[in-house]
């Protein structure tokens, strides 16, 4: 049959003023980037749960997305994963959530998915399986993108000048701190 | 927020997402990424969707699963299911975001409502193709 694949790399206030023109071909080339590593394993012949780790491991390990590598900063200047994979044949899933070491969550949600009996795990348990599985655990330094970093203190700024519900009026979905 | 949908040979539907969350979040906040059926969600008989947004509105509103169960139970195309749940539900219950999806015959959508979404597909009819801007 038919093969396809569709990624996204997030949503939200991306305006063209506010992207540069080498921010704009970087992005492009590794959505690219992670079309063609997701498709390449499609026209293979292989399992489209295969297609989708390899797609979204490039966009992990791209500081240009908030996830993985390029993960954004909780109020406590740490970073926190989530991760989710699910198989349409058989209705199969697995799911992680706040990860701090693991260097692929979307991998630890694959090996939940396939190796344990559940559908979710959490924070340091989930690392342990992770760990178990052989999944490749990084300091979390790892995930520390400067910008990132700069992005949080530029909200905590926003909460210390304004107070934290001036700037819940103001971002109300943004739930500061 | 990053995500992947994708339909293989043999008619197989898979979706995942990946995330880091949402900037100052506190101790223990999970949003809609590993919440199956909100964030993430995949049926060969309907649709396979990976979601990025405003995570607890996509909780509340079920956001993935909704769009398979109008194609399920209401007869609805792929389009015409991500639209209504993205363009129309989600934009009156105040969620911005969007999704991708796409369906066992390969049709692919990726509507938003915010400004703007990194997305892209590749399927066998077309080359890669990349959009950032509405």
């Amino acid at each position: 049959g038919p093969i396809s694949l569709v990624i996204h790399g997030g949503a939200g206030t991306i305006k063209r003023e506010n992207i540069s023109p080498e921010q704009d071909s970087a992005y492009r080339a590794k959505l690219t980037e992670a079309l063609e590593a997701g498709y390449a394993v499609l026209e293979n012949g292989e399992p489209a749960s295969k297609a989708v780790i390899a797609a979204i491991q490039i966009m992990e390990e791209s500081p240009l997305f908030n996830a993985g590598r390029g993960s954004v900063f909780t109020s406590a200047g740490t970073n926190e994963m989530d991760a989710a994979i699910m198989k349409g044949e058989s209705r199969d899933a697995g799911a992680v959530a706040g990860l701090t070491k693991v260097k692929s969550p979307i991998s630890a949600a694959l090996a939940v998915m396939e190796n344990s009996p559940h559908v979710m795990m959490t924070g340091p348990g989930a690392e342990q399986f992770a760990k178990e599985q052989g999944l490749e655990i990084v300091d979390p330094s790892y995930f520390f993108i400067q910008n990132r970093y700069d992005a949080l203190q530029r909200v905590k700024q926003k909460e210390t000048e304004n107070g934290t519900a001036a700037a819940l009026a103001a971002f109300p979905d943004s739930k500061f701190g | 927020t990053v995500g992947c949908v994708a339909l293989d040979k043999q008619g197989n539907i898979a979706a995942g997402t990946s995330t880091g969350g949402m900037t100052n979040k506190k101790y223990g906040r999970v949003g809609d990424v590993p919440i199956i059926g909100a964030g993430t969600y995949a049926d060969n008989e309907t649709c396979g969707v990976s979601a990025t947004g405003h995570g607890e509105y996509f909780i509340r509103s079920v956001v993935a699963y909704d769009i398979a169960a109008k194609m399920k139970y209401n007869g609805m195309s792929l389009k015409e299911a991500a639209d209504k749940v993205v363009m129309d539900e989600l934009v009156d219950f105040g969620g911005e975001g969007g999704i991708i999806a796409l369906d066992k015959a390969g049709n692919i959508t990726m509507p938003f409502n915010s400004n703007g979404m990194f997305r892209g597909y590749k399927n066998s009819s077309d080359t890669a193709k990349v959009f950032i801007y509405k």
